[in-house]
């Protein structure tokens, strides 16, 4: 682990005083490359570096306490901070209904994760409305309804129409059932695919979301700066969705697209069925990351 | 990177960030590094030219070592079964359909099996594409055991005198030991209905925009099921899929095919020349 690597590093540092530049510059190769294979992107990593150099050269080594651990308490402190102070909930909007809209690239968990969404509201007392706006995945629509089922949750679908007027359609039904939260199913997609990132902007447009919701598999490596920048450019995301931590991924996006996007993860998927879904903890996946 | 630039160490730290960035594993890029850095110092590379031809070089001996080659296995008699494996989300289902188009139109006769009993919509997704495609699919009913569809599908291609059989799984982490357990079970049978064969190619599905896990789901599928190739999919995003050089570097699986898109033409053989091209794009 990262802790047992700075641990030989110090090994020859004894007695009291403060880390020298030089022992410093040790330290950080191996948080570097600790981060680094995490799947932090290397510009994040290079900046992250910066500060912890900052905040550890002159630091003095206080009694009792290892320089290993000092630098580890210096990372895990900057870390956690980086990945969200607080815990950020979902916003609801004045005027019902309340319109979350998920989105992200191919296969990240949209799908399954409106269900999750859908579960967790309704447990709090909500009436939300599934929203089947994906018109290109074979069984796509079929899958978000045999989801809808599952968290007995109603699923709104429009033959023949395009993803914008199933959005919209979706809305009205919503107002004239009653339901206050309509979750918006979309199509994966690619941040560099002009016409279907247009869509995402004309569904915006129309209806308005209170959450723009990015879903990311937790597994994204270095190119989660360039996807989540390309949709945070398009739509503004309010948020994130972190998909798949039931795996063993050390989930270095998560610390990529925060410094990058700067909007919060709202959850955490930690798994396939309808109740695997937690709120993000900013140390939890700081020690992840860490190893 | 080329040109008659001189070599210098800004040179080298822009290849560095090139490869990292492209999801190639620290330890990979470093060590590649190392070997130009002491031929820069020996002298024997000239220019920047020379320097990224080199570490291309040195990429293309890794993916190519043990004479990797793209080329299928095929079965001594029909049906040659392919089974298709991967975690959730990677692309398995899109590349079993783009993998039996293909077939197809290379004139072969193609049935494919549905055995992903689990998730929801996941054999009327499979079964949707075969009507597109034009290939037969054998499903079992909702919730069957999975290893019981693939005994059925074996059978059937068996009795359609069916060129090959395709067999799509469910999505499954790495890390789940019973997820682990049900695949062996699968293999298991299909080891069994071929006559103590195991399927001709078990190909695990990785998605490009992966990082670093993408060795440790290779690892293990590999020690469950030993996988014989990867099917990189998602290529046409932009990510790079540099990780697949240390999955072939340290576990020595090919890659087989690319999967380029969502439509069922957008699957190609791997080609390593163009893949390492276009790690420096
Ligand atoms: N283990 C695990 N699997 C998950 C999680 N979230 C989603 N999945 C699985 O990941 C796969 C993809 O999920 P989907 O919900 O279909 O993903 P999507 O983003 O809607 O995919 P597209 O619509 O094709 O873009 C499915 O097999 C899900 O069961 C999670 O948190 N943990
Ligand atoms: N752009 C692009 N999308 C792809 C590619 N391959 C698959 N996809 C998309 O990725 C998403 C997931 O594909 P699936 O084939 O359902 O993935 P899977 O591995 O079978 O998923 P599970 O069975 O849920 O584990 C779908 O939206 C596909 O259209 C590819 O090569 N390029
Ligand atoms: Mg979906
Ligand atoms: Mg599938």
């Amino acid at each position: 682990s990262l802790a047992d690597k700075l641990q030989d590093v110090f090994k020859k540092l004894s007695g009291k005083g403060a880390l020298t530049e030089a022992d410093v510059a040790e330290a950080l190769r191996e948080v570097r490359l600790g981060l680094l294979e995490a799947d932090v992107n290397f510009k994040v990593v290079k900046d992250f570096i910066g500060r912890i150099r900052e905040r550890a050269v002159g630091v003095d080594i206080l009694e009792g306490l290892h320089p290993a651990q000092q630098v580890i308490k210096i990372v895990d402190e900057e870390l956690t901070a980086l990945l969200g102070g607080e815990q950020a909930p979902l916003s609801f909007s004045a005027k019902s209904p309340t319109v979350i809209m998920l989105c992200g690239l191919q296969g990240a968990g949209k799908t399954t994760h409106a269900g999750k969404l859908a579960q967790m509201l309704r447990k709090q007392g909500r009436n939300p409305l599934l929203v089947a706006a994906d018109i290109y995945r074979p069984a796509a629509i079929k899958q978000l309804q045999v989801v809808g089922e599952q968290v007995r949750t109603p699923v709104f679908t429009l033959d023949g129409a395009d993803p914008t007027k199933i959005a919209q359609a979706g809305v009205a039904e919503a107002i004239r059932a009653g339901n206050d939260i309509v979750i918006l199913d979309t199509a994966g997609r690619l941040q560099i695919d002009e016409t279907l990132m247009a869509e995402l902007q004309r569904i915006k447009v129309a209806v308005k979301p209170q959450e723009i919701l990015l879903v990311v598999d937790a597994m994204t490596g270095q190119e989660a700066v360039a996807v989540a920048q390309g949709f945070h450019e398009a739509l503004d995301v309010t948020g994130l969705i972190l998909t798949k931590l039931d795996g063993d991924t050390r989930g270095g996006a998560a610390l990529s697209i925060k410094s990058v996007v700067g909007r919060p993860i709202k959850f955490v998927g930690v798994g396939e069925k309808m109740d695997a879904l937690e709120v993000f903890h900013p140390d939890r996946m700081a020690s992840r990351i860490l190893g | 990177f080329t040109g008659r630039g001189k070599i210098d160490e800004e040179l080298l730290e822009e290849l560095e960030e090139a490869l990292i960035g492209a999801d190639l594993n620290i330890h990979t890029t470093m060590r590649a590094l190392d070997e130009l850095r002491a031929m820069v110092a020996d002298k024997r590379l000239k220019d920047a030219t020379d320097v990224t031809d080199h570490l291309k070089r040195f990429l293309w001996d890794t993916l190519m070592a043990g004479g990797a080659s793209p080329v299928l296995s095929v079965a001594p008699s029909a049906p040659t079964v392919y089974l298709i494996v991967g975690v959730n989300g990677v692309g398995k289902t899109t590349s079993v359909a783009k993998l039996a188009y293909k077939l197809q139109r290379e004139g072969k006769r193609v049935v494919l099996a549905a055995a992903d009993t689990f998730r929801a919509a996941a054999v009327e997704q499979l079964a949707l594409w075969g009507e597109r495609v034009g290939v037969e699919v054998v499903k079992g009913r909702d919730g069957a055991d999975p290893a019981a569809v693939v005994f059925d599908a074996i059978q059937a291609a068996k009795a359609r005198k069916a060129d090959y059989l395709l067999i799509d799984t469910a999505g499954r982490l790495h890390n789940k030991s019973h997820l682990m357990e049900e695949l062996k079970k699968i293999n298991r049978v299909v080891m069994r209905e071929l006559g103590g064969r195991s399927a001709d190619e078990t190909l695990l599905v990785l998605d490009a925009t992966t990082g670093q896990n993408a060795v440790n789901q290779a690892r293990e599928f590999k020690s469950a099921v030993s996988i014989t190739g990867l099917i990189l999919a998602k290529l046409d995003g932009t990510a790079r899929g540099g990780i697949v050089i240390t999955i072939k570097d340290e576990l020595n699986v090919p890659i087989k095919l690319i999967g380029t898109g969502e439509k069922p033409g957008d699957m190609e053989y791997f080609d390593a020349q163009t893949f390492i091209d276009a790690l420096f794009e």
